[in-house]
């Protein structure tokens, strides 16, 4: 089968200000260890939450379908409640 | 769809708005009409009552802005963000502001439409949150819909109605009925009759009303959208759709008009005419079409009848139109959808599904077997 192009630095920010902006995802204020693996899993949960939402596969993984839908133009309401 | 939680909402049907500025990209005048029939929308199915105001502080206060304008929500520049509204409140809640670094426009599909964007913002100032459906003009990304036509989906009739309770003042006139709210269809509905399915570049495409579900095959789950967020020039309520793979090309019809699409792209030349396919003038409207690959022809069903179509030619082949039953043993109603997948052949009449290989009738089976419910 096709191979998904895979993800750069400057898309996986795009993703990583989405999540910030529109699911309440919080800055990484560390850089240690534990800290990063805390903002992987987290950045997953926020990515679960918005692949639900636009009722993609829910993978908790940043892909090319789920980056398709963040860069469509949008309102910059959260999907989410506070 | 979704309101806000905790209840914020007007205490009062009578709401004040107020344009604070205008945006270069549209007269004055247009911006005025836009942001009158946005809150119309609202208007025609709520108690909720909009006046304007020219000088000091609205419910509603409405700008066009850019980049950090205060509020603590920056705008990105072109694209990305188009706008966004606070919810139900004092001061700033209920405001609606616009990126002015977007491209608005009055009517037409290019830039945004400043009468969708804004009739979505103005649902968060009464107090709805996104919604889920793909169809609802709360659905959090912006895509063109006719304008002139439009009609406040029922999803978001019944979010606004949660909050506020219908609109007692209808004038009922027997002579013009009201449109009816436009419903997203439910792959769960045992009734179903989908419009067109055609293969996409592997994927399966199930056309309903205005909005098509995409799916892999083997895939349990199915994405929704609405037709013109992929292809703005093309109709909704489509008759019939087939891929032509040898030309990447994905045709919708409706009418005696087709479109044929490379990607995203309207293909040059398009729409055209059904005729300048080949069919007879006296073929009116299709009811299916499904490109054959073992024969590389296209069969274009009328009802209870066929034509073949011959892509290497692009000629219709002689002796037709059949009766399906000859072609197609055991199918006696009338062709509603059709498409191949991995060389069998599968005719829709309403919600049942007909699979057909090795020249006879296998099974009987429903939309869900390919569409996940």
């Amino acid at each position: 089968g096709p191979v998904p192009p895979s993800i750069g630095k400057e898309e996986e920010d795009l993703a990583k200000n989405y999540l910030k902006k529109l699911y309440n995802m919080k800055e990484e204020h560390t850089r240690s260890a534990r800290s990063t693996d805390h903002s992987v899993s987290e950045m997953s949960e926020k990515l679960r939450e918005m692949q639900e939402f636009f009722g993609l596969k829910v993978t908790g993984t940043l892909d090319s379908e789920t980056l398709e839908v963040m860069k469509k133009p949008r309102c910059g309401v959260p999907d989410v409640a506070a | 769809y979704a309101v806000v939680p905790g209840n914020y909402k007007w205490k009062t049907n009578q709401l004040t708005y107020r344009i604070e500025n205008y945006t270069p990209d549209m007269s004055q005048a247009e911006v005025d009409s836009s942001i009158e029939r946005a809150l119309k929308v609202w208007a025609d199915v709520t108690p909720l009552r909009f006046t304007r105001i020219y000088s000091g502080v609205a419910d509603i206060m409405i700008s066009f802005v850019i980049r950090d304008h205060g509020d603590g929500y920056p705008f990105d520049g072109p694209n990305g963000f188009l706008a966004h509204a606070f919810f139900p409140g004092t001061g700033i809640g209920g405001d609606a502001h616009f990126d002015d670094d977007e491209s608005f426009t009055f009517s037409s599909s290019n830039g945004y439409n400043l009468f969708l964007v804004a009739a979505h913002e103005f649902g968060h100032a009464l107090g709805l949150e996104h919604s889920g459906d793909p169809g609802a003009l709360m659905y959090p990304t912006y895509s063109f819909r006719d304008v002139k036509t439009f009609v406040l989906p029922q999803d978001d009739v019944n979010g606004i109605q949660a909050i506020y309770g219908p609109n007692t003042e209808v004038p009922v006139d027997p002579e013009e009925p009201k449109p009816t709210a436009p419903v997203t269809p439910n792959a769960c509905d045992p009734k179903l009759v989908l419009d067109a399915v055609t293969m996409l570049r592997g994927e399966m495409i199930f056309f309903k009303n205005g909005l098509f579900w995409r799916n892999q095959p083997q895939s349990y789950e199915s994405e929704q959208h609405l037709i013109k967020s992929f292809w703005p020039q093309a109709p909704d309520n489509i008759d019939a759709a087939y891929e032509s793979p040898s030309d990447d090309l994905v045709y919708l019809i409706k009418g005696q008009k087709v479109w044929a699409f490379y990607g995203y792209d309207i293909a040059k030349g398009f729409p055209k005419t059904l005729s300048s396919m080949g069919l007879p003038p006296k073929v009116k409207k299709i009811s299916a079409a499904l490109y054959d690959q073992e024969t590389g022809k296209t069969l274009f069903f009328v009802n209870d009848r066929y034509y073949s179509y011959d892509e290497t030619t692009k000629k219709m082949d002689k002796g037709y139109p059949k009766r399906v039953e000859d072609g197609f043993p055991g199918m006696t109603g009338k062709v509603t959808a059709a498409f191949q997948y991995r060389g069998f052949t599968y005719l829709y009449s309403g919600p049942r599904m007909f699979e057909f290989g090795y020249g006879r009738l296998l099974r009987v089976l429903n939309n869900n077997y390919f569409l996940p419910c």
